[in-house]
């Protein structure tokens, strides 16, 4: 069995040239925490806004 | 022979390769070209047989052809599967796990399931192994308390389940990548969301809320042309039938009196404590407005999935990943192939085949879907808060090859899911509050 999750939730936003440069270079917005294959508990954080 | 062998005088000529290589090019050229063929003639028969469905004299009998078997393309292993009775299957199989066990042989069999897919048999709430008296029991365990904490950070969304991260990622153009590149739209997945603004000039169709009075009905050609109604009602339908929930798989003509109010109640009402919390929550962000609204600043957001594979040994409750109501259910009574990552990977659009049920609903950003899609060990869905609904049984099927007959008669496309709401859960909300973490349900066996 499977479970799927569709869900809305704030784009980072492009960090200027002059902040630095981490994250992929996006400020705030969805931040994904895990990894494809990873084993995960009920609990556990999937990501963060 | 040594003779003859040495006798024989030996000549050589060129054998014409290009003759052959010709044979085999035109060959093949013939095969593929019969393929073809027939496969166009398979589709316009089954185009025939819809049309004739739709002016309802569909052949023998008067009758509608039934709906077309789901035949997904993909590997020979793919092919067997499509032509076996999955869901008699999983019900044998679920029949056959309620069958008791001898209380001597309960603990052997259990450790020996436990050591076989690797259940972690000291989270198991009960230390007692002889307290569950059969397999779909102990599959549908509960844990101790305090074995899963719940992360600390009050903005992180949660897993719903123990089990693998198969896929994640952002859906553009409405298509959400399955395993290796494939992909599959999100209408497939989750039902088309009705049309907010009438595109074609045809209002949205008119919703009616689930409760006793105005139980749900067919829509009339009038209503569907009054859309005023589409602003002040809830969403029941995607092709004007409406369903009250006790009802919602008897197909909308017998849908009058139905005892929807009493029984949604007693099977939807959030514990006040959900409710507050979750309307604290809500109210922090964007998720005041219905799920089918466009978000009022369409780049702000984005739209997210994640896939979550829960394997035969693990805890197959599934718990609320975040504070969030859910408005409507759509259940899609598909098929039940494995959802095993083998399959996933190698059948298209798997998760738009299996039966599931679809929880839509809204969180503090937005949109938020809760999409449990049953496989063929696992074809049963529990939904905790919605004590009518029924997963892999023959009534579901029953209804849904009705309500694909209604919608041909009519001429229109069969949504593919039968559908309800839960807008009396809570007035205030417009659906069922579920708390961060809350239990929602869970996959049983069979």
């Amino acid at each position: 069995s499977s479970i799927v999750l569709v869900f809305e939730a704030p784009k980072g936003r492009r960090k200027s040239f002059d902040e630095r440069w981490e994250d992929g270079g996006v400020q705030g917005g969805w931040r994904w925490g895990v990894e494809k294959g990873q084993r995960i508990k009920y609990g556990e954080a999937i990501g963060w806004v | 022979l040594r003779t003859a062998l040495r006798k024989t005088k030996v000549v050589w000529y060129p054998i014409p390769v290009g003759l052959g290589i010709g044979f085999l090019g035109f060959a093949q050229l013939y095969r593929v070209r019969q393929r073809e063929k027939a496969r166009q003639e398979e589709q316009e028969e089954d185009d025939r047989a819809v049309s004739a469905g739709a002016n309802g004299d569909g052949g023998e009998g008067g009758r509608p052809k039934r709906r077309k078997r789901i035949r997904p393309t993909g590997p020979w292993q793919v092919q067997v599967m499509s032509t076996l009775p999955l869901k008699a299957v999983s019900r044998i199989w679920g029949r056959f796990n309620e069958l008791e066990i001898p209380y001597y042989l309960r603990v052997p069999g259990f450790k020996l399931y436990s050591w076989i897919f690797g259940v972690n048999l000291s989270e198991v709430a009960e230390n007692d192994l002889h307290v569950y008296p059969n397999l779909a029991s102990f599959f549908y365990r509960t844990l101790k308390p305090g074995v899963r904490p719940l992360a600390s950070n009050p903005n992180a969304l949660l897993s719903p389940a123990d089990g693998r991260i198969l896929q994640y990622g952002t859906i553009e153009r409405g298509e959400v990548e399955q395993v290796k590149g494939m992909t599959y739209s999100l209408d497939a997945l989750l039902g088309t969301a009705p049309p907010t603004s009438s595109a074609n000039g045809v209002p949205p169709p008119k919703m009616v809320p689930v409760d006793g009075e105005s139980s749900g009905r067919a829509q009339t050609p009038s209503e569907a042309a009054d859309p005023k109604s589409a602003e002040d009602s809830e969403f029941a339908n995607v092709n004007g039938i409406s369903y009250t929930l006790p009802n919602l798989f008897s197909g909308p003509e017998s849908q009058h009196g139905a005892p929807a109010a009493s029984s949604m109640d007693a099977s939807t009402t959030p514990k006040s404590a959900s409710e507050a919390e979750v309307r604290a929550d809500l109210a922090l962000g964007d998720g005041s407005r219905p799920w089918y609204a466009p978000a009022k600043e369409k780049s702000q957001t984005a739209l997210f999935y994640v896939v979550v594979y829960l394997a035969p040994g693990d805890y197959h409750r599934f718990h609320s990943p975040t504070s969030w109501v859910v408005e409507k259910r759509r259940h899609f009574a598909g098929e039940l192939y494995s959802v095993s990552p083998y399959l996933q990977r190698t059948l298209p659009g798997l998760f738009t085949l299996n039966e599931r049920v679809v929880l839509l609903g809204r969180w503090r950003w937005g949109f938020f879907s809760f999409t449990p899609v049953g496989a063929t060990n696992v074809g049963s869905i529990k939904i905790n808060f919605d004590s009518e609904l029924r997963t892999n049984s023959l009534t579901t099927d029953t209804a849904a090859d009705r309500a694909a007959e209604q919608a041909a008669e009519r001429g229109e496309p069969y949504s593919g899911y039968a559908e309800a709401t839960y807008q009396q859960a809570s007035r205030i909300l417009g659906g069922h509050a579920l708390r961060r973490g809350e239990e929602m349900g869970g996959f049983q066996l069979g």
